[in-house]
């Protein structure tokens, strides 16, 4: 059975598509594993940052999925050019679906059961949040195994945490679904703002000390200019220090869920 | 009747309550204004932000006026410590609100109905919106007569602006409600990354020429440190870019909209 990692956090802007695609991307790649990245974002992020490596999309996206048109992610997943990743992409019906979704009963549990079949034919599938506590991430938590909190090194975003580390113990007593917090991930930390990060870093590591990971994630404008060119860090600036905070993420992510 | 001008962005992280903070203090400590300062994102950062400045709130929030508990924002506006700004907090309900008003017939206009009495008080309202275009984001759209976007120089940012100014176009023609592009501002600009600036300067300058701001925001330290103090970054670092980039703003915007 697959071991399936959300990427969420409330507050927008973290990097949470960077560190899904990113860590799927590197999963796959230097851990020889089978990955599937699925996107329940309506922003589509994921295909956007990947441009070239999936192939445009026919239109079929989550959505099909939450809806009932299509039974499991695995239908909607496509292969990309790095063999053992494949992606399920989001779509522009997604805000609409969310909507729908709403009112039905049970709607927290659509995207777990429709991961069934995908559970048994990937290693590791990563799902790529939107920046809110809704139906949407709610469904990606009840799907989920983990679940990896980006943060940068923000006062804003530090309440975020709060709030989610909360959801997750709202979803395993009330829903009773055993998510684990794989870890809290300290992201874009500017090595030149030393008072903000150190102020951060102690109120992280006083609430979550042991799940804070070891990796952070420096600033580091590769990151960026690799999403203009549609491709994965280590593809556009393999000796970047965004590209060796990924690696360094991918191997301690696959040490602590035991992948490998 | 009051400017009432929604800071949205569907990307999270662009900058959007940094810039509905800094520019409704700007405006009312140099424009000599009275303005109201509205939070309809469920994250309530607008009282993290300047918490100094605004006493902790009783509870009473904005879903108590779209749930029609209160009928104006104007009875739940609370004043600061800064002569002339006011403040209407979030809540922490606000997510679940959103669900129970999604089936109303007429959701779109609360907002709007809400703040007629605020409109006849204040020379200004700014509302600062969650990282998406649900139904929040909708009625601040519908409340109001302008829009400011806040964008990074990233291409996902680029991407949900075309995805926000559709929607501004279907508010129009749908609903017939003529809400303006108070203009794009471009946020967190780094001097250092020269190619992808010029990148993404370009296409916003191909799509959206005269409603570019001529002010942007650079990346500034102070304006993270600010946030971690609880003051508007014209209390905390007088002399820093931030704050010039931000009272540059407030010129160019009380320009722009006819206020003073
Ligand atoms: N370590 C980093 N260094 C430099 N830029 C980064 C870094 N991480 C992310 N970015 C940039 O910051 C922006 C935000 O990152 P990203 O879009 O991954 O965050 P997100 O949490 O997914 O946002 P959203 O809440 O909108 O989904 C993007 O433009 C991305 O390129
Ligand atoms: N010009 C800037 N220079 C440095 N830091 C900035 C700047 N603008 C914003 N920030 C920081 O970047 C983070 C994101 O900004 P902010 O929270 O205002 O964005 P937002 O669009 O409101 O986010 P969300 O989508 O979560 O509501 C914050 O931690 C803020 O302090
Ligand atoms: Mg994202
Ligand atoms: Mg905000």
């Amino acid at each position: 059975e697959a071991v399936v990692l959300s990427v969420a956090a409330q507050k927008g802007g973290v990097g949470k598509t960077t560190t899904a695609v990113n860590l799927a991307y590197a999963l796959a790649r230097f851990h020889d594993l089978r990955v599937l990245l699925v996107d329940i974002d309506s922003q589509g992020h994921v295909a956007s940052a990947l441009y070239r490596l999936v192939p445009p999309t026919g239109g079929e996206g989550v959505s099909d999925i939450l809806l009932g048109k299509k039974r499991d992610i695995f239908e909607v997943a496509r292969p990309t050019r790095l063999d053992g990743l494949h992606v399920t992409p989001s779509d522009r019906h997604l805000n609409e679906t969310e909507g729908i979704i709403g009112a039905r009963i049970g709607k927290e549990l659509l995207l777990r059961q429709a991961s069934r079949v995908a559970r048994t034919h990937f290693d590791a599938i990563i799902i790529d949040c939107p920046p809110n506590l809704g139906n949407l991430t709610l469904n990606a938590l009840l799907a989920s195994s983990h679940v990896l909190i980006p943060s940068d090194m923000s006062v804003l975003s530090l309440q975020g945490v709060h709030d989610l580390v909360d959801a997750l113990e709202t979803v395993r007593e009330r829903l009773g679904h055993d998510v684990k917090l794989a870890g809290l991930l300290r992201t874009r930390v500017d090595g030149r703002n030393r008072t903000v990060n150190e102020a951060i870093l102690e109120a992280l590591e006083q609430d979550y000390g042991p799940q804070l990971l070891k990796t952070q994630i420096p600033v580091n404008t590769a990151l960026a200019k690799s999403q203009l060119e549609g491709r994965a860090v280590f593809d556009y600036a393999p000796a970047s220090t965004g590209a060796a905070a990924y690696r360094d993420l991918a191997l301690e992510i696959s040490w602590r869920l035991g992948l490998s």
